[in-house]
């Protein structure tokens, strides 16, 4: 949930960090060409400024992480990549207009657990299954 | 492929109108399985003092989000993935003045669980505390399902589950219930009845609130409940959109 950013802790807010100087891909460590590379970046989702505490009893919020960043010619290791990606981002750099980018997105997730109170009054304790982000990869 | 038709592969951004969030996340809830409107807090008064149920899944919350695994051992909670707690929403006791036996019964509405839930597990959970009628006594205490009620006699029953204990004895009684589990998948809507008996050693039945079994009028941190642990099916499918 985007909203105008108040000056507030980052756990606080579902707030995307600032964008900060990365190495780009074809880049040698001296900052040539400044692009960040696909990547996992911090982001805490807080259910009390979603207004969800109504009913969610635990957590009060949750480190979801998101994945964002270039992936560029050649996928690399670092990238956690496939053929597959290999060949959409060299056939990308040939028909950029026909052929999308390559994605920067989550490859592996995990669970958290959510205890809230149903329509019931019930209490429910359930594992969410694929909420966190654990790692990134360009597919 | 170049003579492909253009396809736009950056999506048009555009900022939610004030209505969307708001659709966006009641969608959102219902997916993650959160109850759709606010749920109604109980008076002030009596929502402040912890109840039973809710202090149970506090600490099968902690113990499903403790790594370590330091705390108390919790057979059912590794083999679940949906853990659901019940309030008892009736209670009717046949007691002093009826001719025997004496019993409780409680009943609880399952109209929440979710569809394609499978059961691993189902206990139903009752505080007793020491009696001294009569003292020093070995009771066994038995559970049943109620299938069918009768008007005309008694009621047909499942025999669930037995324990024995001392009169004495103080403490939160766990009484298994999973065989009843088959019954209440098929039929959501009809509320599940228990039915609780006390006996003592020479077969003499027992008012089980004399034997120290707490009901409803209970303090809320030791009041009655049920809770099941379900397995969700391998494939869930999500409603179309």
């Amino acid at each position: 949930t985007a909203r105008p950013l108040k000056k507030k802790k980052l756990n606080q807010v579902n707030q995307l960090p600032n964008s900060n100087k990365h190495l780009g891909i074809f880049d040698d460590g001296h900052g040539s060409l400044d692009r960040e590379v696909c990547r996992r970046h911090e982001l805490y989702v807080s259910f009390r400024d979603l207004g969800w505490l109504d009913s969610v009893i635990a957590p009060q919020g949750y480190s979801a992480y998101y994945c964002a960043g270039e992936c560029i010619y050649p996928l690399n290791s670092c990238m956690n990549s496939t053929n597959h990606a290999t060949m959409q981002a060299l056939v990308h750099l040939m028909k950029p207009d026909i052929v999308p980018k390559v994605c920067c997105v989550p490859t592996k997730l995990s669970a958290i657990s959510l205890l809230y109170y149903d329509r019931n009054n019930n209490v429910i304790l359930r594992r969410e299954r694929n909420m966190v982000v654990q790692a990134c990869g360009c597919h | 492929s170049s003579h492909l038709p253009r396809s736009p592969h950056v999506f048009p951004q555009h900022r939610l109108g004030v209505r969307e969030p708001r659709d966006m996340q009641r969608e959102i809830r219902e997916v993650l399985g959160l109850p759709g409107r606010p749920r109604s807090r109980a008076p002030l008064a009596t929502a402040q003092q912890p109840a039973s149920a809710p202090l149970f899944m506090l600490n099968l919350y902690h113990a499903m989000t403790d790594d370590s695994g330091n705390g108390p051992p919790q057979p059912h909670l590794h083999r679940a993935d949906l853990i659901m707690s019940f309030v008892n929403i009736v209670e009717h006791d046949r007691t002093l003045g009826y001719q025997e036996p004496h019993w409780k019964e409680f009943h609880f509405d399952l109209t929440q669980i979710p569809a394609g839930e499978a059961v691993t597990a189902a206990e139903f959970r009752i505080y007793k505390e020491p009696s001294t009628h009569p003292p020093n006594t070995t009771l066994h205490i038995s559970m049943f399902e109620v299938v069918q009620e009768r008007s005309n006699r008694e009621s047909d029953l499942f025999f669930l589950d037995l324990q024995t204990l001392r009169s004495g004895d103080e403490g939160w009684l766990v009484l298994d219930i999973t065989a009843a589990s088959d019954r209440w998948l098929l039929n959501h809507n009809k509320d599940l009845g228990l039915r609780l008996y006390v006996e003592t050693e020479d077969g003499h039945s027992l008012d089980p609130g004399l034997a120290g079994l707490l009901g409803q009028t209970a303090p809320r941190s030791r009041q009655p409940f049920m809770v099941g642990f379900f397995k969700a099916s391998q494939s869930p499918v999500r409603a179309p959109r």
